[in-house]
């Protein structure tokens, strides 16, 4: 799991929302159901509670639009994104945008609420049969009012179980005419309508006047989608007509026919052939409930998971029998905690597993409880012999690392090292032999870092580490048993994070070696300019050194300070470029 | 009646057809979940070649790292998803 950048999360349990307008692909119902459902996914892992608001500001609103619909992140269409939300805090922050021009369904097609009948509001049951015909969709056989209706149970000729489907001649929703249905025709702007229309919205959405002549009374309402509402196609949504006549045959159903996409699709009026009206017929959907459940998760502070199976996944698909994964539940208690139930279902955030106790096999003495550490050789008494003083190191293009020990720079390269106190007046001291301090080592070192706590050296030379408590030494050891992958050829730079943690880098990729257990942590390795955002992908030293990170590359080195911003100097310390904005949102924190 | 049967395709009015070709779609992917090219205020900018940026991707959504533009990268991309970047910037 992820978290979005600097873990926002929101400061109180008890966290609202309010449901600002409906889309017309289901009833309000159905979609008040489904928000609901999404935030009990949460609610039943964590602390929280979610109380919706009917009006005023609640910390998460959540919208339906269409294409550009005020935050400069527009939509883009039937398919591709179908909805997005901001993470906790003030303002947009926590908000929730669905987009309207998808199919909202529950996962499995058309959703349709009946009202009147007599079946008490139950769903239409598709298919149903009616005087002996079977029916895919709503219809208007049987009535002279034109009105759509369908069974609520699989054989009306033996139930009789019916009800009205949503219809602009039934009602409208939102607008001002407190749901009244259209009045056709009606007059707008001069032009008469008989159906409904886009015309004076920018934002697609159907209405129809409730009155007979808008220009006049100005009553509206939109028009609730049809189950057999088309998409896209010539006809702004218009329901399919059946039958419908199509190069002189007559269909009562969706036909892929005259299409090379196999794409099914319906005349809006009796006669494709003399109207050429027509859409996209209605398909499978997508789950309200589901991708609502996903920008919840958003909402709350999770950012994306590369896990295919969890809900925080980035693709939709649509499952059956919804379940939390263990990840999103990890993530989701990582900020917030789990449940404070007296009998939690799930387990507590941060309590120790089996698989957080280092294996034994793998231990040897410095996993073992810490003993006092060895004092260890300080440069200031070092035996090792200076070697040609006339070597400078600042003709030294690049170096094979470089790390603080003990507060003091040290630079390393083939066999050799220059120490730089660090005393303000200090010049770089003579190069000494890597070989005479720590006798152990090869001559080129990739890596190496001091562990703050017990003031242990790491070394990294390709794929071997070396351990040094003054001048005891254990290694060499594989860096696989540290759990890096068998891929990662050298450690390039390493960076203290806090006392037990330590930034591994390697090419494009980092990891964090928890330095007490002596593993890689979970959910690594990471991209370094996804992290560091600014700094070269391809740097060749990484290290920490009083209170900025640097990152070097040829050279030039990038400096970054607490607050992320960068100076990149070159080798004479001349500053090449600044940014004041190496912090990007969104950036998640090591 | 072993003739095939001839289908009648016809041109539908207003339909849309993307032309957009896989190259292009698979630009416009990356750089709008923020796989690369990430301009900052400073103007300081960060180019991910468009290998890299598919590897990126790739790894992300747990596809094979292949760094080519290839099937299941294109299906990858054309699926239906989330609209919050994946790599925020």
């Amino acid at each position: 799991y992820k978290t979005f950048y600097r873990n926002p999360k929101w400061d109180h349990n008890d966290v609202t929302y309010r449901i600002l307008n409906y889309s017309p692909d289901l009833d309000s119902s159905v979609i008040d159901d489904a928000f609901a459902r999404a935030f009990k996914v949460w609610s039943d892992v964590t602390p929280l509670t979610f109380t919706r608001l009917f009006d005023g500001t609640a910390d998460i609103m959540i919208s339906f639009g269409k294409k550009n619909h005020g935050d400069f992140s527009p939509f883009d269409g039937k398919h591709g994104t179908l909805a997005h939300a901001y993470g906790p805090g003030k303002g947009i922050q926590g908000d929730a945008h669905f987009d309207d021009d998808e199919f909202w369904t529950l996962g499995k097609g058309p959703v349709v609420k009946t009202s009147y009948g007599n079946a008490e509001g139950a769903m239409c049951h598709f298919p149903f049969v009616f005087g002996g015909k079977t029916y895919t969709t709503c219809t208007s056989e049987g009535r002279a009012d034109k009105l759509p209706w369908c069974a609520t149970t699989d054989d009306y000729d033996r139930d009789g179980k019916y009800g009205f489907c949503p219809s602009e001649l039934l009602y409208t929703t939102g607008g001002n005419s407190d749901g009244a249905k259209c009045v056709f025709p009606f007059v707008f702007l001069g032009d008469e309508y008989n159906s409904c229309t886009t015309e004076g919205r920018s934002d697609g959405y159907r209405w129809c006047a409730t009155t007979s002549n808008y220009d006049q009374d100005k009553k509206f309402g939109f028009c609730p989608n049809r189950d057999t509402t088309t998409i896209g196609g010539n006809a702004e949504g218009e329901p399919c007509h059946f039958p419908f006549v199509f190069l002189g045959k007559e269909y009562d159903s969706c036909t892929s026919e005259g299409r090379g996409d196999g794409k099914l699709w319906c005349g809006t009026t009796s006669s494709y052939d003399d109207d050429k009206k027509w859409g996209f017929c209605p398909d499978q959907g997508y789950s309200l409930f589901l991708v609502a459940a996903h920008e919840f998760g958003h909402a709350l502070g999770l950012d994306h998971s590369n896990i295919r199976e969890a809900l925080m996944y980035p693709m939709y698909s649509y499952v059956e029998d919804f379940s939390l994964h263990e990840d999103d539940i990890e993530g989701i208690q990582y900020l917030y905690g789990g449940r404070t139930d007296p009998k939690p279902t799930v387990p507590q955030p941060n309590t120790p597993t089996t698989t957080d106790i280092p294996d034994p096999d793998e231990t040897d003495s410095t996993d073992e409880p810490e003993p006092e550490p060895e004092p260890t050789n300080r440069p200031t008494t070092t035996t090792s012999s200076p070697l040609d003083p006339t070597k400078d190191a600042c003709k030294v293009i690049k170096f094979d690392t470089i790390t603080v020990i003990g507060g003091d720079l040290y630079f390393f390269k083939d066999g050799h090292y220059w120490r730089k106190s660090r005393k303000e007046d200090s010049a770089l001291k003579s190069p000494m032999l890597i070989s005479e301090r720590w006798p152990a080592l090869p001559a080129v070192i990739d890596s190496a870092f001091e562990d703050v706590v017990t003031k242990k050296l790491y070394f990294f030379s390709g794929t071997k580490f070396w351990v040094y408590t003054g001048k005891n030494v254990l290694g060499p050891r594989s860096i696989e048993k540290l759990g890096l992958p068998d891929s990662v050829q050298k450690v390039e730079g390493a960076l203290q994070r806090g006392q037990n943690k330590v930034l591994l880098f390697s090419g494009e990729n980092f990891w964090r070696l928890d330095v007490k257990t002596q593993k890689i942590d979970k959910g690594y390795p990471k991209y370094t300019d996804v992290v560091f955002g600014g700094v070269p992908i391809d740097a060749h030293e990484v290290f920490l050194y009083e209170g900025h990170t640097f990152f070097c590359r040829d050279r030039f080195y990038w400096r970054m300070n607490s607050r992320r911003q960068i100076h990149v100097m070159d080798a004479e310390d001349n500053e090449v470029e600044s940014s004041s904005d190496a912090g990007p949102s969104g950036m998640e924190e090591p | 009646w072993s003739v095939p049967l001839k289908s009648v395709f016809v041109t539908f009015p207003g339909d849309v057809i993307k032309n957009m070709s896989d190259t292009d779609l698979a630009e416009s992917y990356l750089k709008k979940f923020g796989y690369m090219d990430t301009l900052h205020r400073s103007g300081f900018q960060s180019v991910v070649s468009t290998s890299k940026a598919l590897q990126r991707m790739q790894r992300q959504l747990g596809l094979d790292e292949t760094g080519q533009l290839d099937t299941q990268t294109l299906d990858a991309m054309k699926r239906p998803r989330c609209g919050v970047p994946d790599v925020a910037n």
